[in-house]
């Protein structure tokens, strides 16, 4: 109960390439989805491989990711997600 | 602490269809919206809401359920969640099965197959849906274009008496609203009303004489209008929907990433604004006449949007992101008693205000800012008007009829009492 407030979000997408039905893929069509983790210090999204036929995602299958620090960066202008790999100290600063 | 209940309370619960929180009352220095700024002040406004995805159908079919989209199984426009993910009890289904009636009036559920072409009624409505009749002409060839023929245009000022039915949906709604809450003043049973506003949804179609309010030399760019070099590029959405109207057609931009002329930018950045404000004014009616049925002193009044929309930041324009301009949204409760003293019928709360003769409030210090989902809808209704509140879904829960992924925001409100909420602005 004393979790901090979180909002999450998901969008999907046919594919890693933006093409006409990225906007609004068909379900049948979903190939990747985005799932992010809103905190006041920060945005985190991962794009997981998706199957839209068990609706499951592989979280070892990751097509993209975003991270993005409110302070600093209010618009989300700057992605800094490939900065948090290889255990840099930026991974501790958002889930 | 006591929690802010207040048992028997009718709601009126107002939704628009992709407003950013592009509104004074949230800081914008621009936007006129003056009537929602007044809802603003005397609710408790939460300044961190996020939608669950930044779509209509799934949005909404997400917060009516109070469930998330891995839940309801929809993530696009084309399943109905009772059959395709499991019988949940809906927000509107609830409060009809504790005796409210309950009534949808514009776009609420999405139309079509993911409300089982019947916006859920009568699972979730006492009455069929009211949906107004010159909607059909939303995306017809109805706006008049600098060759003085008609075009099928995104953005689409218009004169009213010109249009099919001289009337515009929106405008059809509040009428009916109106009419439906003079109906309950006569009637007295406790209700849940929902109203779904259409705009700023495109096309653009909007009366023309909102357009004063933003000249066009005062309306900017996004403040960063290119895509981000370090941007995945399937996080990009390539706003499709702008690019088939006729207007956006004849640019012949490039796919995906081809940028929209600045000069046009700035247009549709204004008609968004009008859009917004035209809204404003419509709420203002709505909830003047609240106060007219002497109804506002027990009545719940929300008001969110179904998902946010982006304006050229990122090189992006629509929602179909999970940017913060696409998914968070406006989110407010006025709880009479609660975020207001409590007050005698006839007290008014709410008197229309101009946008063309007052300016907005901008800024609200001191509000709520924790991070809040519009999952939360469902359980924060039922316990302000002292309804049990749903139970916490297990996982999975496609079996459950009633529970909610989302958790009541009374926490954040003040506590019972008649306290008035301190807004800190004039």
């Amino acid at each position: 109960r004393k979790e901090t407030p979180v909002a999450f979000s998901q969008y999907p997408r046919p594919g890693d390439i933006p093409a006409p039905n990225s906007d609004l893929p068909l379900l049948q069509d979903i190939r990747v989805m985005g799932y992010s983790i809103r905190t006041d210090d920060c945005r985190c999204t991962v794009w997981f491989g998706f199957n839209p036929n068990n609706f499951t995602v592989d979280v070892k299958d990751i097509h993209g990711g975003e991270l993005y620090f409110e302070k600093s960066d209010p618009n989300e202008d700057h992605n800094r997600y490939n900065e948090t790999l290889h255990g840099s100290p930026l991974s501790k600063r958002c889930p | 602490a006591q929690r802010p209940v207040r048992e028997g309370l009718n709601v009126l619960f107002v939704v628009a269809d992709d407003l950013r929180p592009a509104l004074g009352s949230y800081g914008d220095p621009l936007v006129r919206s003056p009537n929602i700024d007044q809802l603003a002040s005397r609710s408790v406004v939460f300044q961190n809401a996020f939608a669950q995805q930044a779509v209509c159908a799934p949005s909404r079919v997400s917060f009516l359920t109070g469930r998330r989209p891995d839940s309801t199984r929809l993530y696009d426009f084309n399943s109905y969640w009772r059959t395709h993910a499991g019988n949940y009890t809906t927000l509107p289904q609830y409060f009809k099965e504790n005796g409210y009636i309950t009534m949808s009036v514009g776009k609420v559920f999405h139309p079509g197959i993911s409300s089982n072409h019947s916006d859920d009624y009568p699972y979730s409505w006492s009455l069929p849906a009211f949906h107004p009749s010159s909607e059909k002409y939303e995306n017809t060839k109805v706006c008049r274009g600098r060759d003085g023929k008609l075009h099928a245009n995104l953005i689409c000022p218009v004169n009213v008496a010109e249009m099919p039915e001289a009337t515009l949906p929106d405008i059809q709604s509040t009428e009916e609203a109106i009419r439906l809450l003079k109906s309950l003043q006569r009637i007295k049973r406790k209700f849940f009303l929902a109203v779904g506003y259409h705009k700023p949804h495109i096309p653009f179609r909007y009366p023309r004489k909102f357009l004063k309010l933003y000249p066009l030399e005062n309306v900017t760019l996004a403040p960063d209008p290119a895509v981000p070099k370090k941007l995945p590029s399937v996080a990009y959405n390539p706003w499709m929907d702008l690019r088939r109207r006729e207007d956006v057609a004849a640019f012949n931009l490039s796919f995906p990433y081809g940028p929209i002329p600045e000069h046009f930018q700035r247009k549709i950045r204004q008609s968004y604004f009008a859009s917004v404000s035209y809204v404003d004014t419509l709420v203002g009616k709505l909830l003047n006449a609240l106060d007219e049925a002497e109804l506002s002193h027990n009545t719940v009044v929300v008001f969110t949007a179904d998902h946010g929309w982006s304006l050229g930041e990122h090189g992006e324009w629509a929602k179909y992101s999970n940017f913060d301009v696409a998914t968070r949204v406006p989110l407010m409760f006025y709880v009479p008693g609660v975020t207001t003293p409590i007050s005698d019928p006839g007290q008014k709360f709410f008197p229309f205000i101009d946008p063309f003769a007052q300016d907005s409030c901008s800024g609200l210090p001191g509000k709520p800012k924790e991070m809040v989902e519009l999952v939360s809808l469902f359980p924060t209704l039922a316990e302000l008007v002292g309804l049990a509140v749903p139970p916490v879904c297990p996982q999975p829960s496609f079996h459950v009829p009633l529970c909610s992924e989302g958790k009541s925001l009374v926490q954040y409100f003040p506590s019972s009492g008649g306290g008035q909420v301190n807004h800190g602005f004039k």
